[in-house]
């Protein structure tokens, strides 16, 4: 069987909500390891990667290996039922076909179980290297969350370039232009304040912004996100969730003809 | 135009 106990059920919450726009469904693979996952959209343009550590959870136990195929918007219709404060419980028998959710109020007096109705989903995963990146940005991730907001609003692709002035981000449309450059800047004392460019060289691509603009939605995950780019490969715009794990978003570059 | 490409042509299907 399959059981992990999250005390900060929210975090759930969050993640859910941070994906179920991109992905429709995908698989929850369950090991003793942890939570995995791996989605991409439906045309194929960009990925979500999921990786929840087993010692991240309060209690996880997995007894086999599981794909356990979920509809988002279904489980997001589930979780909202859950409290900001409750603790979330996911249990599901070897073999189920469905997962079912126990909601615990912070002082116990109130708990609830919802049954989620599983997919089987053909999974069709893709190998991801491991590779160094010519540029890796840290910056708050409420600071990505309003450049690729703004930017929307003025244009439907951005440049990203880095270099060792910057990160700069820039784009054009139908009323004008738009640049907003960041500078390396380790002044602010938190350190989730500051922005840190790690460049080995410098690198300029092309995404469209409604998908990046879609990845800040996992803004309320984290304080951090990381950008890491490399000339003509796609960009990983990487969440960590505190001791938990990170959710990792790639989205492939647009290319000139 | 810049045309938009898909992951699966950069990441091999495992």
């Amino acid at each position: 069987m399959f059981e992990a106990r999250i005390t900060q059920g929210a975090v759930l919450k969050k993640l859910v909500e941070a994906l179920k726009e991109l992905v429709t469904e995908g698989n929850f693979d369950v090991s003793s390891t942890g939570l995995q996952l791996q989605a991409m959209d439906s045309s194929h343009v960009c990925l979500v990667s999921l990786a929840l550590r087993e010692d991240g959870f309060e209690h996880f136990r997995c007894d086999r290996n599981m794909a356990m195929g979920i509809h988002f918007q279904n489980l997001s219709k589930i979780l909202k039922c859950a409290g900001n404060e409750d603790t979330i419980t996911l249990k599901a028998e070897d073999n189920a076909d469905q997962l079912t959710l126990m909601f615990e109020s912070s002082n116990q007096d109130r708990i609830s179980d919802f049954d989620l109705k599983l997919m089987s989903i053909e999974s069709e995963h893709l190998g991801i290297p491991d590779q160094e990146y010519s540029a890796e940005i840290k910056m708050p991730s409420s600071e990505y969350q309003r450049i690729v907001r703004d930017l929307t609003s003025i244009g439907d692709t951005v440049l990203i370039s880095a270099t060792k002035e910057g990160i700069k981000f820039s784009t054009s449309g139908d009323v004008g232009t738009a640049n907003v450059t960041l500078r390396h800047n380790t002044t602010p004392e938190k350190p989730e304040e500051q922005t840190i460019i790690d460049l080995k060289e410098p690198v300029a691509l092309t995404f469209a912004l409604r998908y990046l603009n879609n990845f800040a939605k996992a803004t309320p995950l984290a304080p951090v996100v990381k950008l890491s780019l490399t000339k003509d490969l796609p960009i990983v715009v990487e969440y960590q969730i505190g001791e938990l794990g990170a959710v990792k978003f790639y989205l492939a570059p647009k290319i000139d003809d | 135009m810049a045309q938009q490409g898909t992951l699966t042509a950069y990441f091999p299907r495992a």
